[in-house]
């Protein structure tokens, strides 16, 4: 039976894929490739596609539960953030595509307790200054903060992220209102 | 309720499963 049967997610997942095509729209460029919603049907999907250090530069690859569209306008992202993981170059062959892996375990498996429900989803970015990778939340007010930094703990934790570095939470508003420059971190762990 | 929670371990086990 161990084998016969696949092991069921809490949650269904969607996998997307963006590629910077200048002649397209940015929502054009962005496509929902698979779903799965067992830990068998994760790895085929893992396993088949290319790493995210081996993606071109401008592409993205984003993870999030089945029906939410990895964009701040989606009704679930309108009021969330993101904790932000910014790689510098080197970082790109040691440490992306762990990291990467790792939030994606965290996510499929709730690794974040109570707090799994709001989670959105994760996205990575391949840029030529800094590589990025985002965990999304849905609800950044204070009566939620609780849990957004419960998330970023674990992130942390998960990521071995040493404890005196820093990790930053921005609201989309802000990163919204701040296109090209940086938005601010209303959370720190 | 219930959650279905996966250990790290468990899951990187699922890898290579046939």
């Amino acid at each position: 039976p161990e084998l016969l049967i696949k092991h069921p997610l809490q949650n269904t997942w969607t996998l997307w894929y963006f590629e910077n095509d200048k002649k397209k729209s940015w929502e054009e460029n962005l496509r929902e490739i698979a779903s799965f919603s067992t830990v068998e049907d994760f790895w085929s999907l893992y396993n088949h596609i290319k790493c995210a250090s081996e993606l071109r530069i401008g592409c993205d690859y984003s993870l999030f539960k089945k029906g939410i569209r990895p964009m701040w306008e989606d009704e679930s992202n309108k009021q969330g953030g993101r904790w932000l993981i910014s790689l510098d170059r080197k970082q790109r062959e040691t440490e992306l595509d762990n990291f990467w892996l790792e939030i994606l375990l965290c996510m499929i498996g709730e690794a974040f307790d109570d707090h799994s429900e709001d989670v959105c989803g994760a996205v990575v970015n391949i840029r030529s200054k800094a590589d990025k990778i985002a965990l999304w939340t849905s609800d950044s007010s204070s009566s939620k903060s609780e849990g957004v930094i419960y998330i970023g703990k674990k992130i942390k934790e998960r990521l071995k992220i040493a404890p005196k570095a820093t990790i930053g939470y921005q609201i989309h508003k802000d990163t919204m209102e701040k296109a090209g420059s940086v938005a601010k971190n209303t959370y720190t762990v | 309720g219930t959650r279905i929670v996966y250990e790290r371990s468990t899951l990187l086990n699922l890898r290579n499963s046939p």
